[in-house]
């Protein structure tokens, strides 16, 4: 007589109930970024920076100058922009803190 | 000019930091 082997494997069942939850909501990031230009500047510090840009001179372009040739901008606008493309170092303070070039163009 | 100079090290410092 033959032994008894124990009788049907258990059935392993698979728990890979793989549920797909489907395309959560990634939805159109793109948040109102209609003025602000490539570069992540503003479109008043575009201005400003490419202006600073194109001064040849080595001591650099002053505020008063940014103001005139940007006229209807403020000079508060400007010293903004000024100040945040310092920061990020794009432009620099030359013969005083008035006076800005960029590093961009040489 | 010597300050010039230096601002513009800072700032081209400032700006590969920024890029790195």
């Amino acid at each position: 007589s033959k032994p008894q082997v124990g009788g049907a494997v258990p059935a392993g069942k698979p728990t890979g109930s793989v549920s797909f939850g489907g395309m959560a909501s990634m939805g159109g990031g793109y948040s109102g970024a209609s003025d602000l230009v490539n570069n992540g500047l503003s479109p008043s510090q575009n201005q400003v920076l490419s202006l600073i840009k194109s001064c040849p001179d080595p001591q650099g372009i002053s505020i008063q100058d940014l103001k005139m040739r940007l006229s209807g901008m403020s000079i508060a606008v400007i010293k903004q922009a000024v100040e945040f493309l310092s920061n990020e170092g794009h432009i620099f303070s030359t013969i005083d803190e008035d006076h800005f070039r960029s590093t961009d163009n040489d | 000019l010597d300050r010039i100079e230096k601002n513009k090290r800072a700032a081209l410092e400032r700006l590969c930091a920024r890029n790195v």
